[in-house]
């Protein structure tokens, strides 16, 4: 394959994760899907990966027990990751409005792929002035041997409400300025585990702003390290 | 904001932190 993501490490590897909202057309009933947030498989390039110090996003995240300082002092420090995330919240009126009439989904699905065959758990929390809101624990789909490599899904996880009351009042602020300056203060911390072993596969940490008009979902990848 | 809250544009973070990439 000559396509390969920038986050993972030897055992397991980030192909694509989205966060969508997912409606019912009324007149021609085909499901158009809006992504507020997405990273795709990328080619390899050359580049390493700029360090973000993992000091200095601590506070951002739940301080005490298992929290990501105790996290990356457990290591391994290759596994730890930082998305900064431009969300796109740009949607129309009328899209709006369908997705008000025939109830929108919001859901969120995941790519991994790695050489063991393992049973991949995930744990995400989300954050508010670094103080945990809501945890979710979820268990991949079983690995599926595809071209030489195991694959692990997440497929159409549902938002939960904590998550979709967040967006809906975030798109209700009138400027980018706002917007942003919410979203200084939430923040997502996603951790892969091997189910069995416990031992620490991903760790991710998302932050937000939100993306200018017309330009999409865009992102920016960082490697968490400490000198 | 919690008053120990350093806000984030006074932290340490590489410049390309704040620049939103252009659509591919």
């Amino acid at each position: 394959s000559l396509q390969k993501n920038l986050i993972g490490t030897e055992t397991l590897q980030l192909v694509e994760f989205t966060a969508f909202m997912e409606w019912q057309n009324e007149r021609n009933m085909f499901k158009r899907q809006h992504r507020f947030v997405y990273i795709g498989p990328v080619p390899i390039c050359g580049s390493l990966l700029e360090m973000v110090d993992v000091r200095q996003i601590y506070d951002k995240f739940p301080e005490e027990g298992g929290g990501l300082q105790d996290l990356y002092d457990q290591g391994p420090p290759q596994a730890f990751f930082l998305v900064k995330f431009w969300a796109d919240l740009n949607l129309s009126l009328l899209r709006q409005e369908s997705a008000g009439i025939g109830g929108a989904f919001y859901g969120v699905s995941s790519r991994y792929e790695g050489p063991r065959a393992l049973t991949l758990s995930c744990s995400s929390k989300v954050c508010s002035f670094g103080k945990q809101m809501v945890e979710k624990l979820e268990t991949a789909e079983p690995a599926q041997w595809e071209n030489g490599r195991f694959v692990f899904h997440i497929n159409r996880s549902p938002l939960c409400k904590y998550l979709i009351n967040f967006i809906r009042k975030l798109r209700t602020l009138p400027e980018k300025q706002m917007m942003d300056s919410v979203l200084e203060n939430f923040s997502i911390l996603q951790v892969l585990r091997d189910q069995e072993t416990q031992e620490l596969l991903l760790c991710m940490a998302f932050v937000f702003e939100v993306s200018a008009k017309e330009r999409g979902s865009q992102h920016h990848i960082y490697r968490l390290g400490r000198d | 904001a919690r008053p120990d809250q350093v806000p984030m544009r006074k932290r340490q973070l590489p410049a390309s932190f704040w620049e939103e990439p252009r659509p591919a």
